[in-house]
């Protein structure tokens, strides 16, 4: 394990443990090296505590809860390593609308440092994106694009 | 650096050349089940030079072309260009934008182009290591995996946090 | 194969081209018997046509088109054979509203014959139950149940 | 036949006993995430017999039992109750409404009883088949896997249909 990796590692570890604490109202997350004398067997436990319930290893989490704890450690790789291009298809579908406005919180956030395009069926996200597209089915079965001005949206 | 332009051509149910034009921030976009948005996903990361048919949802390369409906013949190209803001220097270019273009034929060949230019695939890569876009990051969630990073296996994410590193 | 296995194939093959075409407005989908004469290896193929596009055999379609397709068979399975009580956990994830009204369209077809019981977030889903119960979580992280009427979702 | 009432005490994070009355039709339900809606399908589940602790996302017999949180210690039993309506004779007994109960201790032990009779695991087996309710059947649709239809192998769809002959 290198010096470069553990401070990553480190800084990783902080950001995934305030971004989870942010969606999730609460609560406590950590990263875990194991097998780290192991050189290519060396891996990472998650171990995550939603606020007011028993830590857990991920197995006894909802499929929205599952969807959150993923969300926070990418925006926690993010924020420590932006890529200037991200690309999010409909990871708000299992997201109740509470959790929803969370995660858009957090995305207006990184969006100063990274371009985000988030494909989704969920009327929130929509209001919340600076530019909208709407991609349709043709009679002949082919695409086509249309930009949508936000107020056409609403009604 | 930002991706300013998008144009599809031929790709996937993108018969037709169709043009997305985005800004810095974020872009929803949104339609009917069937329309074409994970496509979209698909020619962003298929342009950015995705050797593995799976993450773009193909069996074999000729998938990304246009195989036709009931009232429109399939087609023998697709080509999917991209034209990057590169206004703030992110890229170690002296372009204020710069363009990356793929194309693939029926007959399993693809061809890459930078700023119009021909170029080969590990260019094309090159180019976006320095723009800290690597192949398999973090910063591309497909549809239905967005639990993906804590499906992963142990090691797995460890290869991610040395990919941030 | 059997009788019994063939007449009762060709009957949810039927039921499965006539759901389809409800829930996709059109279109055509088949299940094909293959190495029928290899009695343990015996299997079904599914090939689909959604309206105006070329025929394919799942792997080109999308997320939505893959969840209709699945419910499509699961209600000619339930037509040809109905289960007294099905339970049904966010099936409706992945689908946009148009389609949301066509499945449900359906469900209230098939709920003469069988009860339904669906988790979901979807709002148009909630508005055509008979009966809403919300699930909560209490502040000791135990889950309470509460009967709620419909009037009381709508505002 | 249907399911008239479901109670639920001290299964996964159910701990108080909480009850749901259903009606013949379609019951909607819906709550925040993480606050225990997919666990109810799991108690259903589990009442009906269910040996695969994987359809039920546990790993052993007690993941079932509610484990404590901050303010509550854990428990030492899971139950769960279902009412079915007979009146329409659909079940071959004389009974107009059939009790089916599920016991879950941490020693790892299970008990079920049949309108309070203790009974066999079979036995729940069996009178649930007479309603045409079989174990792996087409009727319980889990989240996340709306698709699991089409994404079964071709042999493993050619059960589905032998169950529904
Ligand atoms: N090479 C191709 N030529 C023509 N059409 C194609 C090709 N590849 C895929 N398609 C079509 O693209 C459609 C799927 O598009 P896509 O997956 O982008 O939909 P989507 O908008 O993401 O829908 P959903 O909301 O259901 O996820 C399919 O109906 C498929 O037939
Ligand atoms: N044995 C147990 N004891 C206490 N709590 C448990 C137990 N097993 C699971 N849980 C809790 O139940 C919660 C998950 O509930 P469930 O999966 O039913 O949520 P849900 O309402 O379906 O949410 P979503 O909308 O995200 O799918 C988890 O937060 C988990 O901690
Ligand atoms: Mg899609
Ligand atoms: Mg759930």
């Amino acid at each position: 394990i290198t010096e470069k990796f553990s401070t990553t590692f480190d800084l990783v570890n902080d950001k995934f443990n305030y971004f989870f604490r942010e969606v999730f109202d609460g609560g406590s997350a950590e990263l875990k090296l194991i097998n780290a004398e192991q050189k290519s067997d060396a891996g990472i436990e998650i171990i995550v505590k939603p606020p007011g319930k028993r830590l857990s290893n991920l197995s006894a989490l909802s499929g929205g809860e599952r969807a959150m704890t993923s969300v926070a450690l990418m925006f926690a790789l993010m924020s420590v390593n932006p890529s200037p291009i991200c690309v999010l298809d409909e990871v708000d579908a299992a997201l109740d609308d509470a959790n929803i406005k969370r995660f858009l919180r957090i995305l207006n956030e990184l969006s100063q440092k990274s371009q985000f395009i988030v494909i989704t069926h969920n009327r929130i996200t929509v209001q919340d994106a600076e530019t909208v597209y709407g991609v349709s089915m043709e009679q002949d079965a082919t695409s086509t694009v249309l930009s949508l001005k936000i107020k056409d949206l609403v009604n | 650096m930002y991706l300013r332009k998008l144009s599809l051509h031929g790709f996937k149910a993108f018969a037709g050349t169709q043009e997305f034009d985005f800004t810095s921030g974020t872009t929803a976009i949104i339609g009917p089940n069937g329309s074409g948005k994970s496509n979209v996903a698909d020619a962003i990361r298929w342009v950015f030079g995705e050797q593995s048919n799976k993450n773009i949802r193909a069996k074999k390369t000729e998938d990304v072309i246009f195989f036709g409906s009931d009232t429109r013949r399939s087609m023998g190209l697709a080509e999917v260009t991209v034209v990057l803001d590169n206004e703030d220097k992110w890229l170690p270019l002296d372009f204020a934008e710069v363009s990356i273009t793929r194309r693939a034929h029926r007959s399993g060949d693809n061809e890459y182009l930078i700023n119009g230019k021909k170029v080969r695939h590990g260019d094309v890569l090159a180019l976006l290591n320095k723009a800290n876009m690597h192949q398999n990051s973090y910063a591309f969630v497909s549809q239905g995996l967005a639990d993906k990073i804590i499906e992963l296996k142990p090691f797995e994410r460890r290869t991610l946090i040395e990919e941030a590193a």
